[in-house]
């Protein structure tokens, strides 16, 4: 079984390990509650 | 440390603390030397401007710890041997003799970063099978830990534990660790690579040995230019190259004008910036296949590390970064997965036969084909049966079998309930956790969305990212995914998150988000299976063409969030505990799959 969450374009920055790891077609094992990544709309407060 | 826990090294003597500082306070003082020395060095070489480069990278760098596995003490005779898993590496020892006592004395430099893995898994296989190695005991380590034991002994014993049940103990192993100096590297690089082309073995290099060594580092200088850094090179001027003037022609052109651009061992395209880890990175190549007893390596996970003969055709096998995960074609037969907790490759192995049926009916037209000519019905039909045997009394009796197949990766002591309240195999596939099995990342902060499922995790940027790296279904697209009775407009290039579930996994999902559920759309579909190996497949569509729910999810940070549970072979059914309407904090429970149509 599979669960899919699509966010709204430009509404998520996903934690880069994460995205690193797909980039190579690698998997990444994960349990409920790990950090996923941040609002957008945070993530620029942030930076500012 | 780990959850050897049991200490029982020489550490005993411990009264004059005072002159005796840990060996992590002792290399931090080690690399805060080196650092000024280099400090002072390129000031003198090259400027002020470029000293920041060289304290970022000494700052990244941790050191290389020297590990040896010496002996192990087990309840019965085989032959055994050990797997070190760091990381993305494994490496294995000899096969011990038939004892109960099995000595290795292997070791193996590992290089340990600041932000990068520290916590190795030791694991112990008997090895009396021809072609499969028996799991029988691990321990985890955390070297920077086990480098903070102030002890006068190097060695220590850390417990075995039975990977089916984290209580009992099935022998121990007696290991040690230390940091090597970074001066020590430094000069054993330096030796190393002159050994390499020092033909005449007079520990010092001619010019046409220097010559070859630069052509060695992949550097196509120039003969002109060879001979300049030569000069340079000799500074004494006696004509040949001793060790020290090398490594000081490395530390300071190397800064200048990077001599060694590719790795002569592995190919690797270094890194011209990063001096240090260059240099660490020859050093622990050139160590490959050296030394005392030193442990094989090449291998991604222990288990791949521990097979019996088919090892030896896998020995060297390597990866280049972009194939690491799903093996495609004869190859498909398992699946790695990093874990993300552990920072660690793992191996999830799909049997043979089942990696053979997929392929042939996921990954092929004809396949397909056969799929569209009833195949679809018998799989409605074999997840409804099923459903109906897992839920029958008598399929509790199936639950010991399954936890002793998957028993290094369920942990009942996280289940709520014990095992005898589970009447049915399906309430034990749906099994809750106790209250803060799973912690929440950053729970009072909504801005922060978390994982929706114990599960292996893909995420893309964009739907055409997902396409490019991972989903290879030609007809699959967003608007598909969420059916026709959801506008799709903010969604169509959104970030895509992929949660799979294994079948050992906790199979509840969670909330990834807090807000308020806006609606659910069942939308009815096949059970073609959710493995990579369909995803990965032109010809199959699973995630379009499944039965699913969708449920979208109002929220204050992320605008709305589609949340869609797609059912698969034999655990077809899902069942949601929110309704619409519900105000949904994150990491609350959402609903669970269960086998059935």
């Amino acid at each position: 079984s599979t669960v899919i969450c699509v966010f709204e374009e430009d509404s998520i920055q996903i934690d880069e390990d994460l995205l690193q790891n797909s980039e190579r077609s690698l998997e990444t094992l994960v349990s409920v509650g790990m950090q996923l990544g941040i609002a957008r709309k945070k993530r620029a407060e942030m930076d500012l | 440390m780990g959850n050897g826990g049991s200490r029982r090294g020489d550490s005993s003597s411990s009264s004059d603390s005072e002159s005796k500082s840990s060996r992590v306070s002792r290399l931090r003082q080690k690399l805060h030397d080196y650092r000024q020395s280099h400090f002072h060095r390129r000031r003198r070489s090259s400027g002020l401007s470029s000293h920041l480069n060289s304290l970022s990278s000494a700052d990244d760098f941790a050191g290389i710890a020297l590990l040896t596995l010496i002996r192990a003490e087990m309840k019965f005779k085989d032959k055994w041997l050990a797997c070190v898993s760091l990381g993305e590496q494994t490496f294995r020892t000899e096969i011990s003799d038939n004892t109960d006592k099995p000595v290795w004395n292997s070791e193996k430099k590992l290089l340990l970063e600041r932000n990068g893995p520290h916590v190795a898994r030791i694991s112990i296989f008997e090895t009396n099978r021809v072609s499969k190695n028996n799991f029988i005991g691990y321990c985890e380590i955390d070297l920077l830990e086990f480098l903070d034991l102030d002890s006068d002994s190097d060695a220590h014993v850390f417990d075995l534990l039975d990977p089916s049940s984290n209580d009992m103990v099935v022998g121990n192993i007696s290991l040690s660790c230390a940091i090597e100096d970074p001066f020590e590297t430094e000069k054993n690089f330096a030796r190393r690579i002159l050994s390499v082309v020092d033909y005449d073995e007079d520990g010092t290099l001619s010019f046409s040995e220097f010559s070859d060594l630069v052509n060695g580092f992949g550097n196509q200088v120039l003969a002109t230019k060879k001979e300049e850094l030569f000069k340079a090179a000799d500074t004494n001027g006696d004509g040949v190259v001793s060790m020290d003037e090398l490594a000081a022609l490395l530390a300071i052109q190397q800064e200048k004008e990077p001599l060694i651009n590719s790795c002569p061992v592995c190919g690797e395209i270094l890194q011209v910036a990063d001096k240090l880890n260059t240099m660490i990175h020859l050093t622990l190549c050139f160590d490959e296949g050296t030394g005392n007893q030193v442990m094989t390596g090449g291998f991604l996970t222990d288990k791949q590390a521990s097979y019996g003969w088919i090892f030896k055709l896998s020995e060297w096998a390597h990866y280049s970064s972009y194939n690491v995960g799903l093996k495609s074609g004869s190859s498909a037969s398992h699946i790695l997965v990093f874990d993300r907790r552990k920072k660690r490759l793992v191996e999830e192995l799909i049997d043979g036969k089942i990696v053979l049926s997929m392929r042939a009916l996921y990954q092929s037209n004809i396949g397909l084909r056969l799929m569209d000519k009833g195949a679809k019905e018998i799989l409605q039909s074999i997840s409804e049966r099923q459903g109906k045997k897992m839920n029958s009394v008598e399929s509790a009796e199936d639950i010991p079998k399954f936890l002793e197949f998957f028993k290094d990766q369920i942990n009942m002591g996280e289940v709520k309930y014990p095992l005898q309240h589970f009447k049915t195999f399906n309430e034990f596939f749906i099994r809750e956790l106790k209250p803060g099995a799973r912690p929440i990342a950053c729970m009072e902060h909504d801005d922060v969305a978390i994982s929706a499922a114990d599960s292996r995790l893909m995420a893309f940027k964009s739907a055409e990212d997902s396409l490019r790296l991972w989903i290879k279904g030609r007809k699959f697209s967003v608007h598909g995914l969420l059916g026709k009775d959801i506008c799709p407009n903010a969604f169509v290039n959104g970030s895509i998150v992929i949660f799979r579930l294994a079948p050992q996994d906790y199979h509840r999902f969670h909330l990834p988000v807090s807000g308020v559920i806006e609606k659910f759309v069942d939308i009815p579909g096949s059970l073609y299976t959710v493995n990579p190996i369909a995803v990965n497949s032109k010809y199959c569509n699973v995630f379009t063409e499944n039965k699913r729910t969708v449920s979208i999810i109002s929220t204050t940070h992320f605008g709305k969030v589609a949340f869609i549970a797609i059912g698969a072979t034999m655990v077809g059914s899902m069942t949601f505990l929110k309704k619409e309407g519900d105000f949904v904090k994150k990491g609350d429970e959402f609903g669970y799959f269960s086998f059935g149509g």
